[in-house]
């Protein structure tokens, strides 16, 4: 597949040592980071289309939409997730073995609802805020001022887990602080 | 209680000068965590003793890293998944502690600047977790995330030491775990890092990791800029985690495999992707 050249050629310029160390200029290494942004951007289209097929959804009308990647989430940043009032969310587990552990997905309202698309199962939620300090890093260009912060159990090796998470109209208590 | 977080394992709190204090139970073990920084020595870079602090060293000018000003606040927020602490040095060191009800760590995710250098003064950001474990000299770091080799305070296995640097010369690198141990008290701590760091043990029972590096000269080894990163106009700001994990060392294999697991778990963390869907797609999935 085509994506799959610039991740070839990607891997093929950061062999150097600098790559591997931080130790090139500047503006090599904001190359560097550009060069990897533009393989992860162009490769959406095949991650999406890897998804579709090991959930076996592959026919279905769900897997006419892509997938996206959340690529700032070390900023609390997701375009998709803080958009849109329902949304899938796929957790892919890259260890060989099975993993249980916490996803936190960036929201802007403060209700939802999760199940599981694979057991149909509804995982305790919670409604975390983002702190004040992560909001306010130069450069985060967005609105997400919560987290849902969920319990995913043993997401198989190399594999995935789909969940649908969905905004509820519902007075949320304020829990006293 | 509004004033700290806890569970069965931990009793996690901010003391008065704003350092963060953790408490094992049924244990006689203690931590305190701190934010500190070292300043980057600046050097005329004409010998190799009068070199700057950059990217290729760690040469800090004075013999031991400053205090913050605690200028800060915490909130702490508690639910059935998660219970956190957010807590705020100062206007750009933060970080928000967590405890899980079905984990046995607890997780720093630390957040340090756009590092201020109006002052014209380079500085290395530190984070410290000081313990009660008598350690004597020792502590142990991984050797690319596999085997943990033993480290001794001010010394070296195969030569005679006349250490010149006594911080940096103590610093190593840390790929995923550095480890202390109380061989009476059979205790051990933990810190597992989500990207290799430069750490030590400076003085027994502490663990300093570097967190962020912000220096104003080149060192003179070949790059010709100094460390100086910055995005969107202002210094680079990190954020990262670390985990900190450890009690009494009953049995070791089930420790040293939660360990490993976590290591992993750590520096692989699991992708979210998704998109956007309307009610009657997530019917037909």
């Amino acid at each position: 597949d085509k994506s799959l050249e610039h991740f070839r050629e990607a891997m093929g310029v950061m062999q150097h040592h600098d790559a591997v160390t931080g130790t090139e200029k500047q503006l090599v290494a904001n190359d560097y980071s550009r060069i990897l942004y533009k393989s992860m951007d162009q490769a959406g289209e095949i991650i999406s289309k890897a998804i579709w097929k090991w959930s076996g959804m592959e026919n279905s009308t769900a897997a006419s939409s892509k997938l996206f990647t959340c690529l700032q989430l070390n900023i609390s940043s997701c375009e998709f997730s803080e958009k849109s009032d329902t949304f899938i969310a796929v957790v892919y587990n890259p260890l060989s073995r099975p993993v249980s552990t916490y996803i936190r997905v960036p929201v802007q309202e403060n209700s939802y609802i999760v199940q599981s698309l694979t057991d149909g199962v509804y995982p305790t939620v919670q409604i975390v805020p983002i702190p004040e300090a992560v909001q306010k890093i130069p450069g985060r260009k967005n609105n997400a001022i919560n987290e849902v912060v969920f319990r995913t159990l043993d997401i198989p090796p190399l594999g995935i887990l789909v969940y649908s998470i969905e905004k509820i109209q519902e007075n949320v208590v304020e829990q006293p602080q | 209680s509004a004033n700290f977080i806890s569970n069965e394992l931990y009793n996690i709190s901010v003391n008065t000068n704003g350092d963060l204090t953790v408490h094992w139970n049924k244990q006689n073990m203690d931590v305190v965590q701190s934010f500190h920084y070292y300043i980057g020595a600046e050097g005329n870079n004409k010998n190799f003793l009068n070199r700057s602090s950059g990217a290729y060293i760690f040469r800090p000018k004075e013999l031991s890293a400053r205090n913050f000003a605690y200028s800060g606040s915490y909130k702490i927020y508690k639910g059935p998944v998660v219970q956190e602490l957010h807590h705020t040095i100062n206007d750009w060191v933060s970080q928000v502690v967590r405890i899980y009800p079905e984990e046995k760590h607890i997780e720093f995710d630390w957040l340090v600047g756009p590092i201020p250098v109006k002052d014209k003064i380079g500085k290395e950001i530190i984070t410290r977790y000081s313990s009660n474990l008598k350690t004597d000299k020792t502590f142990y770091t991984d050797s690319n995330g596999r085997e943990m080799l033993k480290r001794i305070r001010n010394y070296r296995s195969t030569w005679n030491l006349d250490l010149k640097e006594p911080i940096s010369g103590n610093y190593y690198p840390v790929t995923s775990k550095i480890t202390l141990k109380d061989k009476k008290k059979q205790l051990k701590l933990n810190v597992l890092v989500d990207r290799a760091q430069g750490g030590s043990s400076l003085k027994d029972g502490d663990v300093e990791l570097m967190l962020h590096r912000r220096l104003l000269k080149d060192d003179a080894f070949g790059v010709d800029e100094a460390l100086n990163e910055t995005a969107f106009g202002e210094g680079l700001v990190v954020r990262g985690t670390h985990y900190l994990f450890g009690g009494k060392v009953k049995n070791m294999d089930t420790f040293v495999l939660k360990e490993k697991e976590l290591a992993l778990k750590l520096a692989l963390h699991p992708w979210i992707l998704g998109a956007p869907i309307n009610f009657s797609s997530i019917e037909n999935i």
